[in-house]
């Protein structure tokens, strides 16, 4: 099948909230969007990656301008879902390489990662879908990861994307 | 913008692999997917949450006839990557909702969780895009979680698809 990266996307305006250690039983996940849901809050992410525990974190990105308001919600659930408490992390970044048929082209994600490790970014969140693979990283270094993951992917910049440093 | 819910697919052709507390530095994802592309193992999710710590775990999915692989590939990485370990785990299964325009409509996913809540089914794994919210479940709940979804969404099940329980 047809593989192809099509481009690659940053998104600054990212606020990361971590509902910590949540009890890992049906429901909570529930609770936590249905409650985002009500007050309109948009989520982009929503990562969830489970050891083999009673509990679990639960991660999810929205914008900066919807983080204090989304903080407030979540915060005032955290007795009914027994967690351990939230974090709110602003200093994060998203950057993405948009494509078709990834999933069958193991080396893209690879390469994505080369190109964010050859310039000394850490990756702190990573989630895939066969369009797209999404990183988040440290909001100072989005420039660099976009110039360095077009370097690699050989891509042309187009106007109006950030121009290499 | 639009928004609309097209289907639930489903996948019981899943391993679950999880790179145990790796260190959380530049070049860790690149290692263990540049392996993994090497020996052309397709991989379908790439979930990574962390934490303020100084390791986290790393986990994807790849399909169950790939397994034995890339169990292989990925242990004998373990010492060059500073991993605990890893944790293969074949009793899961993939569900999802598919659509579109969905980040700006955030009742998709609860609704969706709602659907397995009320089916009694545990969410092990959630990564999400703006045209798939997916999800790990046991491999055991997966007709049910499929039919329950539908009920959800209201969605007619296509020729083929799982029918109702
Ligand atoms: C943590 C959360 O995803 C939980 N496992 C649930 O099913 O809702
Ligand atoms: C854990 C892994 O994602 C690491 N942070 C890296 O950048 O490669």
């Amino acid at each position: 099948r047809e593989m192809y990266v099509s481009g690659v996307t940053h998104d600054t305006n990212v606020a990361k909230l971590t509902v910590i250690e949540v009890p890992d039983k049906p429901g909570i996940a529930f609770t936590i969007f249905d409650a985002l849901a009500k007050e309109r809050i948009n989520v982009d992410m929503i990562v969830q990656s489970t050891k083999a525990e009673a509990v679990t974190d639960l991660l999810f990105t929205i914008s900066k301008d919807d983080s204090r308001r989304a903080v407030k919600i979540i915060e005032d659930l955290i007795p009914q879902l027994g967690a351990k408490g939230l974090h709110c992390d602003e200093s994060v970044a998203k950057v993405s390489v948009v494509g078709a048929g990834m999933v069958t082209h193991p080396g893209v994600a690879a390469l994505m990662f080369k190109a964010l490790a050859d310039s000394g970014i850490n990756i702190q969140v990573i989630s895939t879908s066969e369009i797209r693979i999404s990183c988040l990283i440290d909001q100072s270094q989005v420039e660099k990861a976009v110039e360095a993951i077009h370097r690699a992917f050989q891509l042309e910049l187009e106007p109006g994307e950030i121009p290499a440093a």
